[in-house]
């Protein structure tokens, strides 16, 4: 553990917890993508089935169940409770045209050719675009309540800060996992567009609307 | 033999 990866935990975590609270408070889930939430449920499900056969540490558990409990609540909240306030009128991305490739790929490259690990990069590779439903829902309304946008920061910066630690971990223990590494890049890529205009526009006391 | 990273990250 080294303070880039606890700080990324920490980041994701917040981020989940924003959202959950977002949501809760207003009795609403307005401008949230419920594919992505699904996608995100799906990710966590499909990574941390370890947790019963590899134990690498308490925090290492607590964390995993704390944001497989979190993405459960926050889909059913959204597709439950909160029902009648989530936009799907405009969540129109499909899932399949992620899942099915993101699936094939994981079968193509791996570690290794065993279910648990087929498992493990397909989360790996599918949460690297699972926010793409909640990127195109903004593109096709324009807009991201403030929340939304600190919620999208903070799930951004996670794999970011992750970056960085794995760049401290190959030089410090010559740590690295490929597959990782480059699924984590493409992530934090497809944040850069809204990286680029949280800083130039939230930052500033603005809401986050996109240029005509 | 499974000799890959082993996935000791969230």
């Amino acid at each position: 553990m080294n303070i880039f990866r606890l700080l990324g935990d920490l980041s994701h975590l917040l981020a989940i917890i924003i959202l959950l609270l977002k949501i809760w408070r207003t009795r609403s889930c307005a401008g949230v993508s419920g594919k992505s939430q699904i996608l995100f449920a799906l990710v966590f499900t499909t990574r941390y089935l370890d947790l019963f056969t590899n134990f690498i540490s308490m925090y290492n558990s607590a964390m995993k169940l704390i944001y497989l409990v979190c993405s459960y609540a926050t889909v059913f909240l959204m597709y439950f409770k909160f029902k009648a306030t989530y936009d799907s009128n405009h969540d129109t991305f499909r899932m399949e045209f992620l899942v099915v490739p993101v699936g094939g790929l994981a079968f193509l490259v791996n570690h290794d050719f065993t279910p648990l690990e087929i498992l493990w990069t397909f989360s790996i590779y599918l949460e690297a675009v699972a926010i793409l439903p909640q990127l195109f829902m903004i593109s096709k309304t324009g807009e991201a309540e403030t929340i939304t946008s600190h919620y999208l920061f903070a799930l951004g910066s996670y794999r970011a800060l992750y970056i960085v630690n794995w760049v401290f971990r190959f030089y410090t223990e010559g740590f690295f996992d490929l597959i990782a590494i480059v699924a984590g890049c493409v992530q934090t890529i497809l944040y850069c567009d809204f990286f680029y205009l949280y800083i130039t526009k939230v930052l500033k006391g603005k809401q986050l609307t996109l240029p005509a | 033999e499974f000799v890959g990273p082993k996935h000791d990250e969230l």
